[in-house]
């Protein structure tokens, strides 16, 4: 479950200053399928990269599991981003030394799981997203669309309880876009709860909440309107 | 004029032999709006850089503007790619140490335009992408739908003949895509030829002629279908 509460975030760029976030409220509970739109630039990821514990807040409380992160220390919140959170990047974050079996690894590597074990999972990881046969590949080497659903195996291969996505299908086609809504949605009936950034009207509609995000605001939250 | 006949690339890697293209047969005529679509990992990307010089077919007649590529000499090659094709990248390919400026001017420098004159043109570029206020920001201090709109100002800015982009709007939402679009329309209309790979079917509307590609080949083309 995460619980964010008036979070409020800016960067600074030489003299100049942009706030991205503007007090964020937003619950998120175990089990949810939930989409963010909205406008380019909009701070979706800068929201995404608070929630998994990968750039700090400047204000604001943020709970996670009913524990405040800034109780946790730097190793319980490194092995939560590494195990607990999958991560789908906008821009991949593949390295270019490994192959895609390795790559997809990686996370698995950090959690101390054996050779042996992370091979199965990150071969089936790959499968899953169609690309046993690129498994040896280097991520220069395979198409755009292929890079992105590498980097969707690898968010997926430890099982984390969380899966945050940013933008998972901007560089695939519709066919491969539902093989991947698909696998997400049998993931989250599974249990796992699934957070995505999504421009697609269609990739949304798989999502059963859609939260639309303005100018560093939430805009619109279905479980937000009663109130 | 772009001209291909009986096109064939083939990648090696490691034992492991992959043809991306099988015998391409393609015409753009000056002043087209053509849009290529396909799944993932069907070689649109390849036929892209072939097209754009930035890589080698192995097989087949490619005539630019009436001239077999073969008879160019290196540095006519370099000429042409830098100055008379604008290319989108898939992965946008965005110089980390320049900011959006910087690397917006990058063609220009190379095509030996004056300082004046570069800055003019490149704040020209982001500000029809709305960049303008983003322009001493470095590629990793924007957002990513901001980056892929540096990519596309950095391949507008010199106003080639040309303009190739590759899935230009992956990372943005449906009414800056829409203003990424009108922008290429009036490019269009000006007399620019247009290339784009789309894997969304509102953003091909804006093209003349669809060229669809599956596994290596164009199966469909409006062009052809008479023969
Ligand atoms: N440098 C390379 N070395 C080996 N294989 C490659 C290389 N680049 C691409 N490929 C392979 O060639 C095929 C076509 O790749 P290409 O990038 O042209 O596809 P695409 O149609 O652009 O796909 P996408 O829609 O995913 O971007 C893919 O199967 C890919 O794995
Ligand atoms: N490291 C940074 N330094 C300075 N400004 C930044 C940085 N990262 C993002 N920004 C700015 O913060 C704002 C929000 O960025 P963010 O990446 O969260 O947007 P987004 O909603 O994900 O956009 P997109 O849909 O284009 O990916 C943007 O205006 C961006 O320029
Ligand atoms: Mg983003
Ligand atoms: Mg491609």
């Amino acid at each position: 479950v995460i619980q964010l509460e008036d979070i409020w975030k800016t960067y600074q760029t030489g003299e100049v200053s942009l706030t991205a976030l503007k007090g964020i409220d937003l619950t998120i509970r175990r089990g949810e399928f939930a989409a963010i739109m909205g406008p380019s630039g909009s701070g979706k990821s800068t929201l995404m990269n608070v929630i998994g514990c990968l750039d700090q807040k400047d204000q604001g409380n943020y709970l996670l599991n009913g524990r405040s992160i800034s109780e946790l220390s730097a190793n319980e919140l490194a092995k939560i981003r590494n195990e607990e959170i999958g991560f789908v990047f906008q821009s991949f974050n593949l390295l270019s030394k490994l192959n895609l079996r390795e790559n997809v690894e990686l996370p698995m590597v950090y959690a101390g799981i054996g050779r042996k074990a992370r091979t199965e999972r990150a071969m089936a990881a790959l499968d899953a997203v169609g690309l046993a046969d690129w498994a040896r590949h280097k991520p220069n080497e395979v198409s755009g669309g292929q890079k992105q659903r590498a980097a969707i195996a690898r968010a997926i291969a430890l099982k984390p309880a969380l899966i945050m996505a940013d933008e998972p299908t901007g560089n695939l086609d519709s066919k491969s876009s539902h093989e991947i809504m698909q696998l997400f949605a049998t993931l989250n009936e599974e249990g796992t709860t699934i957070l995505l950034i999504t421009h697609e009207a269609d990739v949304a509609a798989y999502a059963r909440r859609i939260i639309r995000f303005g100018d560093g605001r939430i805009v619109d939250d279905p479980m937000k309107r009663g109130a």
